[in-house]
């Protein structure tokens, strides 16, 4: 070990596996999460004969299907050893781990974090029962297509669309143009097999807005997409350019009335479309993945202040003092106001994270009772700390790659990748600027039900209080 | 009220900065609505203030829920741990307050003193952490494998492992590039 990070080393005031069990959640998670580590380590899947960055476009997508389906056989194996959870999918293939072993990001992903979820989430139990089961044994792979080429966020706008034919009692699946091609979604292009699709309902010739469908893109044997589906990819991005993001356009597709996503709306077979207890339940799913993004964004950010503080630590440079020796950067006070304050955003996001997470779960609880005060704060909280813990990881990321100097812009540092995949977060899932203006939708009615006098939920409380001040 | 240079009074000085830029963004939208604007127009027109209020609104409450989660989770910790813990959150604090003391200023009582203070106190506590950084983002436990980087494992050979990493660059599997012959020499020979 370099002797100027073990004298940092041995001058550390706590002890360091205390602070762990803490950032893990107990000494127990601690353990588990090595032994997932030791474990998908013991299989070799991070080392490449040739590093990845110097691969075609072609073969980082071929080389992340291999690494994908050889880590599903991983974690199928822990599954059957321990039978736990979901927890194992989303820590091995979304967490620092699944980054390790795919650097530019996973094509199987999407799978796991919306394709499953929304079936779980947006699915009668019939349906839960059937499409679940062969999603986690991977006898389908499917992925989520919410976003079109002309629209992105505002789902009123989406234009494809699914129409009711009570003769068959089929849904008819049609991109009308070109704007309405789906675009972005992982895995979408030559992975996903099955996809979800957000399309707008007609039935009895009214549009009762956008609904989830499942659909089959490709056959379950060839692999060649089906008859009225066009797909493919969309070509190299600053990076993720291993997650095989698609585009899909549909010409007159048929799919049963049963492939609808019914827990919420219903089309019965004759047609008639019963509404669902709330509009805002179909963002249920995004819901989630903002959530679980504010945890990614935490392992991304502990991942940079590593790297960037180990190597201010080891690198010495200039001489402010005469006959004396170059100091550790780290010594200088403009490295320590980059890091330092890199690495309490860790503790303050984790611990964020661990709160919204828990709020997610006591709210759709509610939900399950047709409660559903708590949604929309629920859905403006997840929508700013979506956006901030994005934004703050981001620069979080470029700050650390600055403390490094030049050698913060090799790829082997591993900051530009790790910044490519932060960044992409800006954006995916709802960029930045329109999460931050739904949260002041959500703001802008506190406020007024706070001028008329209502009271508001805890996190929009202190505007009550502070509404009495000077500028009212 | 008179402006609090503790933790708590800042996070009490970002709901002030929130609910003002909240309130001035409600009153904006209804002066441009009596003006004859429609409240779509409006709310266009107040977006750029309105993106800033929610911004704050959420660093509020973000500052609000380390702080507190913090002292409920540090409770049960060593004294050692504790202090670190919390000189972290401090840290975070101040440093959020000093990034938005134009926000304080225009919303809330704090001084230039109070400015000049919360700059020191921020100084402080990067010395303060400084012997515990290393400390700290090992305490991330992230193995060298997953970390991936020639400048950050554990061992901190650095150098030794940028130049190894440099070795795997294919155009250093051979000391000659095929472009020299084709074009290299050619063009010093003035024969391209």
């Amino acid at each position: 070990v370099n002797v100027d990070l073990q004298k940092e080393r041995d001058q550390c005031t706590f002890d360091v596996e205390e602070l762990t069990n803490i950032i893990d959640g107990g000494v127990e998670k601690t353990d588990e999460r090595r032994k997932r580590v030791e474990m998908a380590l013991k299989e070799q899947l991070h080392i490449d004969s040739v590093p990845s960055v110097y691969l075609s476009h072609k073969e980082k997508y071929e080389l992340a299907v291999k690494k994908a389906c050889l880590l599903f056989k991983m974690i199928r194996k822990l599954q059957e050893e321990e039978n736990t959870g979901m927890e194992n999918y989303r820590a091995v293939l979304g967490g620092n781990l699944g980054t390790a072993i795919l650097s530019d990001g996973s094509p199987l992903l999407l799978h796991y974090v919306m394709f499953i979820p929304t079936v779980m989430g947006q699915g009668t139990v019939e349906q839960q029962a059937y499409w679940v089961g062969r999603a986690f044994n991977l006898d389908i792979i499917g992925t989520y297509a919410q976003t079109e080429l002309g629209h992105g966020t505002f789902i009123r706008g989406l234009e494809t669309t699914a129409t009711y034919d009570p003769s068959t009692k089929e849904f008819i699946l049609h991109s009308p143009t070109l704007t309405s091609y789906k675009w972005w979604p992982g895995g979408l292009a030559h992975t996903a097999n099955y996809c979800i699709v957000m399309a707008q309902l007609y039935t009895k010739g009214k549009c009762h807005g956008i609904h989830p469908f499942i659909v089959q893109l490709r056959d379950e044997e060839t692999h060649m997409p089906l008859p009225g589906i066009k797909v493919g990819e969309i070509g190299a991005k600053l990076g993720m350019n291993g997650t095989n993001n698609g585009f899909l356009g549909f010409d007159q597709v048929r799919i049963p009335r049963d492939y609808m996503l019914m827990k919420n709306s219903k089309v019965l077979e004759d047609g008639t479309y019963v509404n669902s207890p709330s509009s805002k339940l179909t963002y249920g799913t995004m819901m989630f993945v903002r959530v679980m993004l504010v945890n990614d964004m935490c392992n991304y950010m502990a991942k940079a202040v590593t790297i960037a503080t180990r190597y201010s630590a080891v690198r010495r440079q200039s001489q402010p003092k005469p006959d004396e020796p170059e100091p550790q950067i780290l010594d200088y006070l403009t490295q320590q106001h980059k890091l330092l304050v890199g690495i309490a955003s860790v503790h303050a996001f984790r611990i964020n994270a661990n709160w919204l997470w828990n709020m997610y779960n006591n709210v759709t609880a509610e939900l399950e009772t047709g409660d559903m005060e708590r949604l929309p704060e629920l859905h403006a909280l997840s929508c700013c700390l979506k956006a901030l813990s994005t934004a703050d990881a981001a620069a979080c990321v470029e700050r650390c790659r600055l403390a490094c100097g030049g050698h913060g812009y090799m790829l082997s540092s591993n900051l530009p990748t790790t910044y490519g995949l932060v960044t992409a977060a800006c954006t995916y899932e709802g960029e930045n600027t329109v999460m931050l203006l739904q949260t002041a939708r959500y703001l802008v009615k506190a406020w007024q039900q706070a001028a008329s006098g209502n009271s508001l939920t805890p996190t929009v409380s202190y505007l009550s209080v502070v509404r009495s001040g000077r500028r009212s | 009220p008179p402006w609090d240079n503790t933790i708590e009074g800042i996070i009490a000085g970002f709901e002030r900065v929130a609910a003002g830029k909240l309130g001035l963004c409600v009153a904006q939208i209804e002066k441009r609505q009596k003006s004859g604007m429609c409240y779509e127009d409006a709310w266009n027109m107040t977006s750029v203030q309105l993106t800033a209020a929610s911004e704050a609104h959420c660093r509020a409450i973000l500052l609000a829920t380390y702080h507190k989660e913090t002292a409920e989770q540090a409770a049960s910790t060593s004294p050692a741990l504790r202090r670190v813990l919390q000189q972290l959150v401090d840290l975070y604090v101040v440093y959020w307050a000093l990034e938005y003391v134009g926000d304080l200023l225009r919303f809330t009582s704090i001084s230039e003193r109070d400015i000049e203070s919360l700059q020191s106190w921020y100084e402080d506590l990067l010395t303060q952490l400084r012997p515990n950084a290393v400390g700290l983002v090992d305490a991330f436990d992230i193995k060298d494998e997953i970390l991936n980087s020639a400048l950050g494992a554990y061992d901190g050979r650095a150098y030794e492992r940028l130049m190894e990493e440099a070795m795997k660059s294919p155009l250093n599997a051979e000391p000659v590039n095929k472009t020299f012959h084709t074009y290299l020499k050619p063009l010093m020979q003035g024969k391209l």
